[in-house]
């Protein structure tokens, strides 16, 4: 059987309002190492990597690999039925047809139980090089949120160019253009708005704003995005889950006529 | 005028 307990329930929530509007159903795979997803957009355009690891959870028991294909929109109508301070236990028993999600409040007063029927998903799982990259930037995921965001009122295409002190993201649309510029800036003492650049090579891309957008929605899980950046290659975008795993998006670069 | 790429074409079947 698969048990896991999440004593930050709100994690799992907000996993799922992240990547809900980007996939319709995905399977989520479950073996001894952790709880894990990797599932593309319908348009092969963007893909989303979830993976929580065991030791993140509270209790973990995974006594054989199991893959149970959810419905995203009907995992997010149960989890929204937890509240924010619950610890969520999630229970499948072996070749179950149903996963049971127990939501516990703190002092243990309430306790409810949904049931989700698993669907049969024929999913394609692309095998991903683990490769160096040119540039990779780590900013405020709320600052990344704006900018996306805040060039998505200008244009449908953003320009990210990578250069050794900073990162610029620019974009053009019919009523004029945009450029937002983020400097490096380690500062020591707020570690949490730090933009740090990591650099082999300058990088300059071209990607569709709709689904930097629709990944931003990643916001709440981390303090910083990561991008990942290479020549002629996927972007990679990243938000670390503190001790408990990562939500990482790849999303297809535009290319030239 | 430039074009949407697909993952498909980066990344193979694992």
């Amino acid at each position: 059987m698969f048990e896991a307990r999440l004593a930050q329930g709100a994690l799992l929530k907000k996993v799922v309002e992240a990547i809900k509007d980007l996939i319709e159903d995905a399977n989520f795979d479950c073996n001894s190492s952790g709880f894990s997803l990797q599932a593309m957009d319908s348009s092969h355009v963007s893909l989303v990597a979830l993976s929580l690891r065991a030791d993140g959870f509270e209790h973990y028991r995974c006594d054989r690999n199991v893959s149970m294909g959810m419905k995203l929109a009907s995992l997010s109508k149960i989890l929204k039925c937890a509240n924010g301070d619950d610890a969520i236990t999630m229970k499948s028993e072996d070749n179950g047809d149903t996963i049971t999600f127990m939501f516990e409040s703190p002092e243990q007063e309430r306790l409810s139980e949904f049931d989700l029927k698993l669907m049969d998903i024929d999913s394609e799982h692309l095998g991903i090089p683990d490769n160096e990259y040119d540039a990779t930037v780590k900013l405020p995921a709320a600052e990344f949120q704006r900018i996306v965001k805040d060039l998505s009122t200008i244009g449908d295409t953003v320009e990210i160019s990578v250069t050794k002190d900073a990162v610029k993201f620019g974009t053009t649309g019919d009523i004029g253009n945009a450029n937002i510029m983020c400097r490096q800036n380690k500062a020591a003492d707020k570690p949490d708005e730090s933009t740090e650049i990591d650099i082999n090579e300058a990088v300059s891309l071209t990607f569709a704003l709709r689904y930097l957008n629709s990944f931003a929605k990643a916001t709440p899980l981390s303090t910083h995005a990561v991008l990942k950046l290479s020549k002629e290659l996927p972007i990679l975008v990243e938000y670390h889950i503190p001790e408990v795993g990562r939500l990482a998006f790849y999303l297809a670069p535009k290319i030239e006529d | 005028k430039s074009n949407q790429g697909r993952l498909d074409s980066f990344f193979g079947p694992s």
